[in-house]
């Protein structure tokens, strides 16, 4: 059987909300390592990619690599029944049918189950390739939202380009042109307040402010979040979780024609 | 004009 307990469940809670708008379904990989689920938004321009750790969990089970098919939007239906304070636990009997999520009030006075049916999905996996970025700008999540929330009022593309100065963000449409720099923090004091850039080359890559916004409904999930650019391959947007894991998502850049 | 890739275009089915 599969058996795993979460003493903070808000953390489920905040990655249905990071998945959600991106993913009608995905498959749930369990292994005795943890959680991964990989799969593509609809369109196929961006990829969503989580891991959640065995030992980030208070309880951990997997008596057999279990693969479960999960429609997103039923499966956020159920986790809003829980409450943020309240423990999670996913729990499946081996080629099971249904999944079931329990949720413990913290000092047990409440629990509640809620079962839910599996989905067959024939989802195929991608291969990520490890890659040295050419940039990699960490700043707070909270900034990042704001950028892409404000510029995307100007266009539907933003371009992100990083020099050895800082990091650009802008975008153009009709209504006019936005710029916003970031420069690189001078005083790292508080750490996730900062905007730290390590740049190997610059890189300038244009990307669709949809997929960026769709992105930052992770922002929920920690503090800050960092972005990895190389020429000509996806954006890597990661959000860490906790200790337990993260939240990858790549964006395929818009290219010249 | 700009086009959006694809992201199979990127990485490959394993």
């Amino acid at each position: 059987m599969f058996e795993a307990r979460l003493l903070q469940g808000s953390l489920l809670k905040k990655v249905m909300e990071a998945l959600k708008e991106l993913l009608n379904e995905a498959a749930w990989d369990c292994s005795d390592a943890g959680i991964q689920l990989q799969a593509m938004d609809n369109s196929h321009v961006s990829l969503v990619s989580l891991n959640l750790r065995a030992e980030g969990f208070d309880k951990y089970r997997c008596d057999r690599n279990l693969s479960m098919g999960m429609n997103l939007g039923s499966m956020s239906k159920i986790l809003k029944c829980a409450s943020n304070e309240d423990i999670i636990t996913i729990k499946a009997q081996d080629n099971a049918d249904t999944v079931t999520f329990v949720f413990e009030s913290p000092d047990q006075d409440k629990v509640s189950d809620y079962e839910m049916k599996l989905m067959n999905l024939d989802q195929e996996h991608l291969g990520i390739p490890e890659t040295d970025y050419a940039c990699t700008i960490r700043l707070p999540s909270s900034e990042f939202a704001r950028i892409c929330r404000d510029l995307s009022q100007f266009g539907e593309s933003m371009v992100i380009s990083c020099t050895k100065e800082g990091v650009r963000f802008s975008a153009t449409g009709d209504i006019g042109t936005g710029n916003i720099k970031l420069a690189q923090s001078a005083k790292v004091d508080k750490e996730e307040e900062a905007v730290v850039i390590e740049m190997q080359e610059p890189v300038s890559l244009t990307f669709a402010c949809r997929y960026l916004n769709s992105f930052t409904k992770a922002t929920s999930l920690s503090k800050s979040v960092q972005l990895s650019m190389s020429p000509e391959v996806p954006l890597v947007v990661e959000y860490k979780i906790e200790d337990i894991g993260h939240v990858r998502y790549y964006l395929a850049p818009k290219i010249e024609d | 004009k700009e086009c959006q890739s694809a992201i199979h275009k990127y990485f490959s089915s394993v």
